[in-house]
């Protein structure tokens, strides 16, 4: 099962390495912003969790503005450096987004989308892969409770994260992803 | 089958966006070496070809010269940046390795580890995630020959890489790593 194996992927080569870290990383984001302004500082309890959206869809885009224009991409966090696999180095970045509300109140929290969703939604287009659409949504639950199982019972991950489900049937609302993500 | 997602994973969300912009890579390393020394330069059929590590026993180590001090770190490509699912200029990295022959004459190579076989690996050791110590061995095969059934109707790929399938079995030989490598 694909989204099981990806699942783990995601968590042993990723989550796991970089969640027990992202404390110091916001830490050092916030000293650096006092030099220039205590706008986008990270605070309150979303501080320092990754928030990780799970489009049922499996659409991933690069830019999450194109969805929705509340959500802002504001700032990278400092960049985890490792040796994984002999490559020296390798970059771990993070990115911080303004998400603005009704009122027009911005928030800042960091953002992405689960990257092997983009992994699924491309192999459920290619033919050869294996799988095709009509078990795209199926793959994308299989993932999302094979990761929840796994980082619920991870002590290095716990409370550094939340996995955002986005049931994107209603994506056709104008600020639907800002929304979703505010209720968090 | 866990190794035949992983396969895909790598090839949609790794190779298939690093290996056509290689070439270009390996350019400006040459360029940017002509300041300093000729040394470490990549020339020759080897030189834009991403070589990719593939133990049979699924042990990937983050340093290479701790299997074979022939085989040694030299250097990093100029990393490359892209926009992905939400992350703002995720970078790519990859080492160049110089391998020294029997004779003790160098030679430069873009060289690293399957990354997911550490998932395998670290997935098999794992109690709850469905596979273990002995399927491994399998499982690995399979990502082989899954990955290079991808790779070979790639046009974005072709002469881009080259798969190194390595039967560790005989690692303990001390120069196990460079002889294959150099056979390649
Ligand atoms: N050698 C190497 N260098 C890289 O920069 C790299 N980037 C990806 N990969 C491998 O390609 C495949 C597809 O990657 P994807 O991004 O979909 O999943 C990735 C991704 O969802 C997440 N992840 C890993 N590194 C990062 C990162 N720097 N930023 C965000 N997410 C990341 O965790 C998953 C597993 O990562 P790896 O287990 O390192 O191996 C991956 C994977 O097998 C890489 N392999």
């Amino acid at each position: 099962n694909v989204a099981h194996g990806l699942a783990w992927s995601f968590y042993l080569g990723y989550l796991k390495l970089v969640l027990p870290l992202l404390e110091a990383a916001v830490e050092k984001y916030n000293v650096q912003r006092r030099g220039l302004s205590a706008e986008g500082a990270l605070g309150g309890p979303w501080a320092s969790r990754l928030h990780i959206l799970l489009p049922l869809s499996a659409s991933v885009c690069a830019h999450l503005e194109d969805d929705d224009p509340r959500v802002c991409f504001h700032d990278n966090l400092p960049p985890m450096e490792m040796d994984r696999a002999g490559v020296r180095k390798r970059v771990f970045k993070n990115s911080v987004y303004s998400i603005r509300d009704a009122n027009g109140q911005a928030h800042y929290c960091i953002l992405e989308s689960a990257t092997p969703l983009l992994t699924l939604h491309q192999m459920s287009e290619e033919g050869s892969a294996g799988f095709g659409v009509s078990e795209r949504r199926q793959q994308v639950l299989l993932f999302y409770r094979t990761l929840r199982g796994i980082l619920e019972a991870s002590p290095d991950c716990r409370n550094h994260y939340r996995l955002i489900l986005l049931d994107d049937t209603n994506a056709s609302e104008p600020h639907f992803l800002s929304t979703e993500i505010l209720k968090h």
